[in-house]
């Protein structure tokens, strides 16, 4: 069948299972065990078991067009396909939820507790950058107060 | 248990990316 | 046996295999059993038509229930062997496969301690963080309150200025002489003051 390697596998053996289940079923099983039937009407015995046939297969087929299309399994089988081509070059095991969503939620969130943890360090960086030139400002106006302080303490002991 | 299983695995799938959305939100707020 | 629930296929399928493949039986077993009524109603119908025949209803049923017997057998053999081929090679994801939503679980393995020292470590960030804001907010503030002050201070300076060129205006350069030399005229000039009002006192 058309279609990607899951999608071609699944009809392959959906088809194996039908042409063995009607193999199974032979005509000459079927005759048999309508014996009586069959030695009044044989050609009509076989029109039935022909007719039985196809319509069982048509009707298995219709069944798994319709959990296909439930299951949108054409698509899920093509993108399981490139997931598993993504992954053969690795032979151990992949990760597997763990079955405690705090735990599997952890790994989810560190990308973006890294991101702003590093917004974090930058913000602070800049703060103390800038704290550290408002400082610097800072002592210079206090050495300037000091020094104005001490000039009209100067002066006013002159005029004392 | 069928439907628990899928119910789960929905939740696993789908779940993350909701959790992710409040708690960017949050840091982004802190950010603010 | 455990039974394997397939949740890691359900999370990708949406659906557990073993509950599809459950509808896929019990549709074809449906289908199988209502077919061999059909065949047995049609047989039937068949022999009503036939003149003198004595072939009876329940004679036919027992054919039907010998070959559905046979083949429900097979069915279920046939049909064991497809389910396992179809969970093993098609339902089934290959445990060295990671779905694309799981795929930051390997791109950032974390473990709790890990967790929780990045938790720590974002908390003093933000302390810190906060401390250096009201550190900054505390620094502006005093740079403000130190304008007003050196304003302040630089305005007394300048009424010093003021003082002295009033007094540099009026011939009087060093304060301190000046001064001096006002008290001895202020003094002169008070006895001079006094002598008057003794003379006019005389008069």
């Amino acid at each position: 069948a058309n279609g990607s390697g899951g999608a071609r596998l699944f009809a392959a053996v959906v088809d194996t299972f039908l042409e063995k289940l009607v193999a199974a079923g032979s005509y000459q099983r079927f005759a048999n065990c309508y014996r009586c039937f069959y030695d009044l009407q044989p050609q009509l015995t076989r029109s039935i078991y022909d007719q039985f046939v196809s319509q069982l297969q048509a009707s298995i087929q219709e069944e798994i067009q319709e959990v296909k299309n439930e299951g949108n399994l054409e698509r899920l089988f093509d993108s399981l396909d490139k997931i598993v081509e993504e992954a053969k070059e690795r032979e151990e095991p992949a990760w597997r939820p763990s079955g405690i969503p705090e735990e599997d939620m952890r790994s989810a969130l560190l990308p973006h507790l890294l991101k702003h943890r590093s917004h974090l360090r930058r913000l602070l960086r800049d703060r103390q950058q800038d704290n550290s030139k408002v400082a610097q400002c800072v002592l210079a106006g206090r050495d300037r107060i000091a020094e104005l302080q001490q000039l009209i303490q100067d002066r006013q002991q002159a005029w004392q | 248990f069928d439907e628990l299983i899928v119910e789960t695995a929905a939740r696993r799938k789908q779940w993350p990316k909701k959790i992710l959305v409040h708690a960017i939100q949050a840091m982004k707020a802190e950010q603010n | 046996m455990s039974v394997d629930p397939m949740a890691y296929e359900a999370q990708f399928f949406g659906f557990t295999p073993q509950t599809c493949l459950l509808r896929v039986y019990i549709a074809f077993q449906d289908y199988l059993f209502e077919m061999m009524l059909v065949v047995e109603g049609v047989i039937l119908k068949k022999l009503d038509g036939i003149p003198g025949c004595n072939i009876s209803p329940s004679q036919i049923r027992k054919c039907t229930e010998k070959f559905l017997l046979f083949m429900k057998e097979h069915f279920d053999k046939l049909f064991g062997k497809m389910e396992e081929m179809l969970l093993q090679l098609v339902l089934n994801i290959p445990k060295n496969v990671l779905l694309p939503e799981d795929r930051v679980q390997e791109q950032y393995p974390c473990s709790r301690e890990q967790f929780q020292a990045l938790q720590e470590e974002l908390r003093q960030l933000q302390q810190q963080c906060r401390a250096e804001g009201a550190a900054g907010q505390a620094l502006r503030a005093e740079l403000e309150e130190q304008k007003v002050v050196r304003a302040e201070l630089e305005k007394i300076l300048e009424w010093f200025d003021g003082l002295e060129s009033v007094c540099r205006e009026h011939g009087t350069g060093n304060f301190k002489e000046s001064f001096a030399f006002l008290t001895q005229n202020s003094k002169k000039l008070q006895e001079v003051l006094k002598d008057v009002e003794e003379k006019s006192k005389k008069m």
